[in-house]
């Protein structure tokens, strides 16, 4: 039996708006220690991995652990059918090929349930090796979502570089070229306001602008995001979902031909 | 011209 319990099902509707540009479908993972997915775009360019920890949900149990593929439609489907404010539980039985969504209203005076078939997926699992970055940066995720909006008018690709001072985002295309650069926050008075660097070696990297935009569709999840660049490796783009979890997006840098 | 490797290329199937 598995049963998960979330008091804002507005976490749920945020996640699946975080993945759902990059990703028709999908598999939760769901153990004792949460639910988890891993799961590349269809081009195999980037990866995203969400986390979602048991002891961040209002009521968990997982009796055995079980793997469930979901249509991403589908399941955005049925949780429009959630008021913001509705608690939403998600259950399955054992071996199960169904999954059940149930909303209740704050007052327990309105109570809907959905069953949603499960899907039998494929899964490649990648191991993400433990990598010390050359850069973490972190800045507000509402002003990511805008560089990314934003630069991704000029061109294709986005190149960032981090120095100690702080970071820059620039892009060249046929009308012309764009550079935003944002100073490392002297004094923190807000942390979520803040743009901080964390420097071992300066570095440069290009990126795809689409994808970077698709990462943003997680802004809603959380006020910080935070970007760890190595050079030749894959940039992490993370967001925290809450007291819950996180979300992690990985894309390569462009190489030059 | 710059070219977008997959992200398979660096993370390994486990």
């Amino acid at each position: 039996m598995f049963e998960a319990r979330l008091v804002q099902s507005s976490i749920l509707k945020k996640v699946l708006e975080a993945i759902k540009d990059l990703l028709n479908e999908a598999t939760f993972d769901c153990s004792d220690s949460g639910i988890q997915l891993q799961a590349m775009d269809n081009s195999h360019v980037s990866l995203v991995s969400m986390n979602l920890r048991s002891d961040g949900f209002d009521k968990y149990r997982c009796d055995r652990n079980i793997s469930m593929g979901m249509n991403l439609g589908s399941m955005t489907k049925i949780l429009k059918c959630a008021a913001n404010e509705d608690v939403v539980t998600m259950k399955a039985q054992d071996n199960a090929d169904t999954v059940t969504f149930v909303f209740e209203s704050p007052n327990q005076e309105k109570v809907s349930d959905y069953e949603m078939k499960l899907m039998n997926l494929d899964q490649e699992h990648l191991g993400i090796p433990e990598t010390e970055y050359a850069c973490v940066v972190r800045l507000p995720a509402g002003e990511f979502a805008r560089i990314c909006r934003d630069l991704s008018q000029f061109g294709e690709s986005v190149v960032i570089s981090c120095t100690k001072e702080g970071v820059k985002f620039s892009s060249a295309g046929d009308i012309g070229s764009a550079n935003i650069k944002l100073a490392q926050t002297s004094n923190v008075d807000k942390e979520e306001l803040a743009v901080t660097v964390e420097m071992q070696e300066p570095v440069t990297l290009t990126f795809a602008s689409r994808y970077l935009n698709s990462f943003t569709k997680a802004t809603s999840l959380s006020n910080v995001v935070q970007l760890s660049m190595s050079p030749d490796v894959p940039l992490v783009v993370e967001y925290r979902i809450g007291e819950i979890g996180h979300i992690r997006y990985y894309l390569a840098p462009k190489i030059e031909d | 011209q710059n070219s977008q490797p997959q992200i398979i290329d660096f993370f390994q199937n486990i």
